[in-house]
């Protein structure tokens, strides 16, 4: 089972179109992993993209560069993953 | 047994006992069908909600995008809701009186049982596409909608892939066959999680549909009935206006097809968490849900064409 210890999701918000087209390149960025939930789509409009744990610092320095707005919606995807996992396995038992 | 637990996830397994369970206690209303098999030949079961004879049909659907399970939670209470409620409820009854249902809970089993098994992001199906070491098709870019158009991708590794034509995943086939089989469903209903939309076509293009201002009016009034209950609010509008251009959608297949009432739910996320819901948010998301589902059903019930 694949993990995603320290991935964060961040919520990102494009002003403009030149942005928006960053941030199309950047996920073409393959090296980066990005998977983006939500994708970018209108200025204004958030986009919700998970960044594997290796790549935030260089993510969050690119969205800094180009003064783009973000803000982190999951901290640790992970964390979120082993309660879900912890719920399903306790509701199992009680189900049983 | 009948101690399911709504208000929690659970494997494919048990959401296929659960459904096996309903049927058995409603034997005269519920019946099981199964309409295909998927790339890793499961089962595609539909349940069958028919107070008798081939009616007009509404064909509902969730969990095309495996990870968003919230949706095949919502769509397994609905389920429950609908079979136990029919009889008493008097927007149920009259509904199956009129119509069948068909309820498709788990559209794409492979990539939900890989959702549980081994990475939880899982979007896709499961298929082998042919010279690539990626997996899987995006199964809501491969209807035959515009398919291969904008905003899908011909990367097999991208997550909007579209495969390598339209219908090559057995579990969009199997679908798509069934509804042609049928002849006579009149709606079309899927549900998305995230992002609290409700959409209808088209999506493949930009352009107005002939039905844009009746579906939009329709979409208004469910928006407004899924806010009553907890505020959640909705946008409402065009795939195209709402989110993107997206080709090979299941909704611009079934409007083109001839479905006049073709809607997609993006459900709830309460800007915190995405598709990865917490199970305690299940119950709230399912029963705003319905007012939505039973603003629409309303309205096909009542416009018979």
């Amino acid at each position: 089972r694949e993990t995603f210890v320290g991935d964060q999701v961040l919520e990102v918000t494009p002003s403009n179109e030149e942005q928006i087209v960053n941030l199309k390149e950047l996920e073409a960025e393959e090296h980066l992993q990005l998977d983006f939930w939500k994708p970018p789509t209108t200025p204004g409009e958030t986009a919700h993209v998970r960044v594997p744990f290796v790549s935030v610092q260089a993510v969050k320095a690119f969205l800094e560069s180009q003064g783009i707005d973000y803000s982190i919606m999951i901290e640790d995807v992970q964390v979120l993953l082993d309660n879900e996992n912890d719920e399903m396995l306790l509701n199992q038992r009680r189900e049983r | 047994s009948g101690n399911f637990n709504f208000e929690a996830y659970h494997t494919l397994d048990e959401i296929s006992q659960e459904m096996d369970n309903l049927v058995a206690k409603h034997p005269g209303l519920l019946s099981k069908l199964t309409i295909g098999r998927s790339f890793e030949k499961r089962p595609m079961n539909v349940l069958k909600f028919s107070t008798g004879g081939n009616k007009p049909a509404i064909w509902l659907d969730a969990g095309i995008h495996a990870r968003e399970w919230v949706t095949q939670a919502t769509a397994v209470w609905t389920a429950n809701k609908i079979a136990s409620e029919y009889g008493t409820d008097p927007f149920i009854t009259s509904l199956l009186d009129k119509m069948d249902i068909f309820l498709l809970p788990v559209t794409n089993p492979d990539g939900y049982v890989f959702s549980h098994t081994k990475n939880r992001m899982w979007r896709k199906t499961r298929s082998k596409v042919a010279g690539s070491l990626c997996v899987g098709v995006d199964p809501n870019r491969n209807w035959d909608a515009g398919f291969g158009g904008p905003g899908a991708s011909n990367s097999p590794c991208s997550d909007s892939y579209h495969g390598p034509s339209a219908n090559s995943e057995v579990e969009v086939k199997s679908i798509v066959d069934f509804i042609k089989s049928h002849g006579n469903v009149k709606a079309f209903i899927t549900i998305h999680s995230y992002s609290q939309l409700l959409m209808f076509p088209y999506g493949y293009k930009c352009t107005k549909s002939d039905s844009f201002d009746e579906l939009n009016e329709v979409a208004l009034k469910a928006a407004q009935s899924v806010a009553s209950l907890h505020g959640t609010k909705y946008k409402v509008g065009p795939i195209c206006s709402v989110i993107y251009q997206a080709s090979g959608g299941s909704i611009d297949w079934a409007y083109d097809s001839g479905i006049k009432y073709s809607f997609a739910f993006e459900l709830r996320d309460t800007g915190r968490y995405g598709f990865l819901l917490p199970a305690s948010q299940i119950l709230p998301t399912a029963q705003e849900t319905w007012l939505g589902l039973k603003t629409i059903m309303e309205h096909v019930r009542d416009h018979p064409y």
